[in-house]
């Protein structure tokens, strides 16, 4: 199936609390991040306006955040569908 | 509104109350006295689910209902939807939204458990869902929340196999193992509403062994339309859709204050059962997210329900299920009665019981059969003895998947339908990756012995198929799980369960002491 891409990111940081971040999601164009409570240094990093879907992953955002030496790990989140029941 | 419990026959002042037919059928709507979640009896041994805390991940909570408003918990409530901790409904800013009546299934676990705390978690209104935002959902503060209900998943358009993605998974077993203190979070699932067209063991969350499953049955003890039938449902309660009476529908309350009598699907099912589980958990809060699964098969009743197509069974140690309902409607009477004096069921044990690789071809016109002789890891660290869920790990391509029907029959001779036909599928690509197909319904057990998968095709046109691989998983205790158990009824499952579990521990101590005199001698 054609993947979807969302603007949200699972961002894994070598070390830093909530603050730092949120920082650092603002410095790439993030509304803000918050941390998982589960697995070590795991952030959702989420976009400031509406979620917007898209065909192609933003490479671009992807690449300059992998490049941050803060960053550890990038994972853009597809989308998929889920129902009401 | 409250009232001393001890008047709820005689003056229950709310005149829309008997419309909540699943907490007291008395007949309302054409439905059929006695069959509904056995409520008043757990009220009346004082339980109403304090202490307990629920989250309703949703698309928002209406927390400013004056019926909710009072049990709500401001602090355990986020809406990962808008990044922000009021997850009331709303419109989002693209004007894109999907309420549906989100109120009605707080209002349904409250008539249940009206002293139990309830959080809103705002997570189903973005026009995709991602990972990280379920993870985070059912990830949210698990020494705060008991029990997640969830009434959603893939979608039930019948050609669907999907689940929780790797984020997902990894905060459910971090749940089950360290949320409630380490006794494990409670998550509970409308088990889906594809109807026929469907089966519940293609939904990841569904069939997950960590979730309870929960099916609807209507206020006659038929079947909802829009059920679907499945091996990993435990158990079921209350929804509409199927009489036309309004009557007949789930009694609760819209957006706007109004009463309703219409919502969708199994959405009812998932929060009635919290409801009922907050009463569990208030009776004994020790219990472990296994204690309420062993609960939920011991007190489960057929009562009324009944179903053309699935008869009832029994399986090897006389548990009576059915595929559509599990072990039948929940009984909260029963539960509490059975929690208050439950002891921890022993620890649970995993054994890969054996594997089919080779691959093996599937024509229309035949059936694949193959077997796994399974010692159930005897010997071994990890021997299981009483089966809890059994998993069957399968690799399998089709021409047409939706065609493709799958049994497997367990040594004690309990047949369960892993898949049934999906007539709306018509993947000839994907087929089924490794997928777990999980069965309850050999519960209690012994795994010892042959199991048969039986693999074929139901349809009109001729189908072909390769089977990759076939592997058998076996989770259960090592030592009978009931026999520290109070028996207090013995027309009880329980008491019949237990009398089982002695009989073939006084047997198979029988024999040991013969091998020993034999091989002194």
């Amino acid at each position: 199936e054609e993947l979807i891409f969302s603007d949200h990111f699972l961002v894994q940081l070598h070390e830093g609390t909530n603050e730092d971040a949120h920082q650092l999601a603002l410095e790439h164009g993030f509304g803000s991040a918050r941390k998982l409570p589960f697995g070590e240094g795991l952030f959702h990093f989420y976009p400031r306006e509406i979620p917007k879907t898209r065909r192609k992953r933003s490479l671009q955002q992807h690449r300059r955040l992998a490049k941050d030496h803060r960053v550890k790990n990038v994972f853009p989140q597809e989308g998929f569908g889920r129902q009401k029941r | 509104g409250y009232r001393e419990i001890n008047n709820i026959d005689v003056n229950m002042s709310d005149p829309l109350f008997t419309k909540q037919w699943y907490l007291i059928n008395t007949g309302q709507a054409d439905g059929t006295p006695g069959l509904d979640l056995n409520v008043a009896e757990a009220w009346n041994l004082g339980f109403t689910g304090k202490g307990v805390t629920i989250a309703i991940m949703d698309d928002g909570i209406d927390y400013l209902h004056p019926d909710l408003a009072s049990n709500y918990n401001a602090e355990a409530s986020f809406d990962f939807s808008s990044n922000d901790p009021y997850p009331y409904p709303r419109y989002t800013d693209d004007w894109f939204n999907s309420i549906n009546r989100v109120t009605s299934r707080v209002l349904l676990l409250f008539p249940c458990s009206q002293s139990c705390h309830f959080t809103g978690i705002r997570m189903l209104d973005q026009p995709f869902m991602t990972d990280i935002i379920e993870a985070s959902s059912i990830s949210h503060m698990p020494q705060v929340i008991d029990i997640y209900s969830a009434s959603w998943g893939p979608t039930d358009d019948g050609k669907t196999v999907d689940g929780p993605r790797e984020l997902t998974l990894q905060a459910m077993a971090d749940g089950v193992n360290k949320g409630r203190g380490g006794k494990g979070s409670i998550y509970v699932w409308a088990s889906g509403d594809g109807g026929s067209y469907d089966d519940c063991n293609c939904d990841g969350y569904a069939s997950s062994m960590w979730t309870i499953s929960i099916n609807s049955a209507i206020n006659d003890g038929r079947t909802a339309l829009y059920d679907e039938s499945c091996s990993s449902t435990l158990a079921s309660t209350f929804s509409n859709g199927r009489k036309r009476n309004p009557e007949a529908g789930v009694a609760t309350t819209d957006l706007y204050g109004n009463c309703t009598l219409r919502h969708s699907g199994t959405s009812a099912a998932a929060p009635e059962a919290a409801g009922v589980f907050a009463l569990a958990l208030e009776a004994n809060p020790n219990l472990t997210w296994r204690d309420l699964q062993h609960l939920t098969v011991l007190t489960s009743k057929r009562n009324k329900l009944h179903d053309e197509v699935h008869q009832w069974r029994r399986n090897g140690v006389g548990l009576e299920f059915n595929h559509l309902f599990g072990y039948g409607v929940l009984d909260a009477g029963g539960m509490v009665k059975l929690a208050r004096e439950w002891k921890t069921v022993p620890e649970r044990f995993h054994c890969v019981a054996g594997s089919v690789q080779e691959i093996d071809k599937i024509q229309s016109g035949s059936k694949l059969v193959l077997s796994v002789t399974a010692d159930a890891c005897q010997g071994k660290d990890n021997f299981v003895r009483y089966l809890e869920h059994v998993q069957a790990v399968i690799t399998v391509n089709a021409s047409r998947r939706g065609d493709l029907n799958i049994n497997m029959t367990s040594p004690m001779g309990t047949k369960s339908i892993l898949l049934s036909r999906r007539p709306r599928d018509d993947d000839a690509k994907v087929g089924f990756d490794k997928w777990p197909f999980m069965t309850t319904h050999t519960w209690g057990e012994d795994p010892r012995g042959a199991w048969l998968l039986e693999v074929g095709f139901q349809g009109e046109a001729p189908q072909s198929g390769v089977l990759k691989e076939w592997t058998l998983m076996l989770h259960g205790t090592q030592s009978a799980p009931y026999i520290d158990q109070v028996v207090r009824d013995y027309q009880s499952k329980l008491a019949m369960s237990k009398k089982e579990e002695l009989e073939e521990e006084l047997d198979e101590a029988v024999e040991r002491s013969l091998k020993s005199l034999l091989s002194k001698s």
